[in-house]
């Protein structure tokens, strides 16, 4: 009881994830936290784009309940007043913060990110964050563009930073508040990578030199898959460099050394990713917050890195609604530790190939939309009810149940439960 | 059917689409205009999916209006490459668990 909460959730990460069995990444500070937590490996969002699985995961609801498909109507007005999960954590006594993207911006969540019904204060946006698609990226013959790949020199950037680095910044600013302050807290921490633009410190392109990258293992178009089921990738044909290559509509294909050169991209910014969640936890160990602070590290979707001819999300294909999803729940997926003892070192990607191994790992297939009632179970919170068939009237209940009876307190593993011993 | 069916625990995910073949706005309707909706049913064995017609008006699925159907076994076709909803035993199946 009385754990705080950080929640962090990253835009379009798909498990491309050392702890989730990927050998070509470095993402050695997200490993670590696997291996003090309990990690679902198939673990799926509601729906394949932002906003619509965002709102879904935050009230606990499904997409045909939020009525959300698109980015262009607030659930509170268009569907149901419904209590979201920060929400209920701020009725039950904490403060709740929110930096970078945690509601997608705009009309979704009334251009407030729900505040204040979600949030005790201000929800925090990094001021860099309008020129995420404006033209930064450095062409070969000098000029600037809004390119898909775009590994930048960040002295040359808007107020020569980015905005998952003022992301981190800040949220180490608000825990430092937070270890005066005796009051329980919920942090929400929004980072923007991977989606794109692919936008990240060129020094990461180190990590993964282009003759290392292939191809996915499946880049044709899937000869019986119907064309409904096909999204044809709108969004990042609209990219400069994109663009330049004039591929045809919807099928393409881009050329082979331009895939490669998207996944490696990819890959680097899930790269600069984890070095910004190993700096953030390792700031949880600096105040003195690890012993008593669960740590949750998921994502909005997945991302489709060229696989069935299909780049982005926007589908029904594994490879677009799985995500990552791990919980670090003190005392029970990993022990205490002495005073003043490390649990989350920040591990440099560029030294560190972590090679850890989740502590518990639980094949069982889980949803996002079940992270609500999960999450108030294990902070010791009454858990909401389930949600009737029909639930729009109803402003506390979720559509999917918790699933910490999937963690074994005892070994601190993720163990299946035994056919029929539901308890 | 590869374990796809036996009590298994399944996720549910679920796509909008203004139309049956890939136009500009496939990827992100508006609400007014998706007019198909893809449900997909998963488990560890399989993904199961049916496209369906969707009214955005009152936000209704018409399950007896199934525009196209997607079947994928796990432990023969990892990546989802193949297709076997046509197999019909599958599809009629599939159609009346859904």
């Amino acid at each position: 009881d009385g754990m705080n909460v950080l929640f962090i959730v990253v835009d379009d990460l798909r498990p491309v994830l050392g702890c989730y069995g990927d050998r070509l990444v470095r993402s050695p500070n997200i490993d670590q936290l696997a291996s003090r937590s309990a990690v679902f490996s198939s673990a799926y969002a509601q729906q394949a784009i932002c906003a619509p699985s965002r709102v879904s995961f935050l009230t606990g609801r499904r997409p045909d309940t939020t009525r959300l498909y698109d980015f262009y109507s607030y659930w509170r007005v268009h569907a149901g007043n419904y209590s979201t999960m920060p929400q209920y954590f701020k009725e039950n006594g904490y403060v709740t913060m929110s930096v970078g993207k945690v509601f997608h911006p705009g009309v979704s969540s009334n251009y407030s990110d729900d505040y204040p019904y979600s949030w005790s204060i201000p929800p925090f946006h990094p001021s860099t964050e309008k020129y995420e698609n404006d033209k930064t990226c450095r062409g070969k013959d000098g000029k600037l563009y809004a390119n898909l790949v775009c590994p930048v020199d960040v002295t040359e950037m808007p107020s020569s930073t980015l905005p998952d680095i003022q992301s981190t910044e800040e949220a180490i600013r608000l825990l430092n508040g937070m270890k005066t302050n005796k009051q329980k807290f919920f942090l929400a921490v929004g980072y923007h990578k991977p989606h794109i633009p692919l936008r990240y410190p060129q020094e990461f392109l180190k990590l993964y030199p282009l003759e290392n990258i292939t191809l996915a293992p499946d880049p044709w178009v899937p000869a019986r898959l119907p064309a409904v089921a096909y999204n044809p990738w709108t969004d990042i044909r609209q990219r400069d460099d994109v663009k330049a290559l004039n591929v045809s509509f919807p099928y393409g294909p881009l050329p082979g050394d331009f895939q490669r050169q998207i996944r490696q991209s990819y890959y680097a910014a899930v790269s600069y990713l984890d070095m910004q969640v190993g700096l953030l936890l390792n700031a949880l160990d600096d105040v003195g917050l690890s012993n008593n602070t669960i740590v949750v590290f998921t994502a909005d979707h997945g991302w489709s890195l060229g696989e069935h001819g299909e780049w982005a999300k926007y589908s029904n294909f594994d490879v677009a609604t799985r995500v990552p999803l791990m919980f670090y729940v003190p005392g029970m997926t990993a022990s205490s530790v002495r005073q003043g003892e490390r649990l989350f070192p920040y591990l440099d990607p560029f030294s560190h190939n972590s090679g850890l191994v989740p502590q518990g790992k639980s094949e069982r297939v889980v949803e996002l939309v079940s992270l609500f009632p999960t999450l108030a179970e294990l902070a010791g919170l009454p858990v909401p009810p389930l949600c009737p068939k029909a639930s729009l009237h109803v402003a506390l209940c979720t559509e999917g149940t918790s699933i910490v009876r999937y963690f074994n307190a005892s070994r601190g593993k993720v163990e299946e439960e035994k056919d029929g011993c539901e308890d | 059917t590869g374990g796809c069916v036996n009590g298994e625990p399944v996720a549910l995910s679920q796509y909008p689409r203004p139309a049956d073949t890939p136009q500009w706005n496939s990827d992100k309707p508006k609400l007014k205009d998706i007019r198909i909706m893809g449900y997909s049913m998963r488990t560890v064995g399989c993904r199961y999916t049916v496209w369906v017609g969707f009214n955005p008006n009152n936000f209704s699925a018409n399950f007896e209006d199934v525009h196209a159907g997607e079947l994928y076994v796990v432990e023969t076709d990892p990546n989802q490459d193949y297709n076997i909803y046509n197999n019909t035993a599958h599809g009629v199946l599939f159609q009346k668990l859904f």
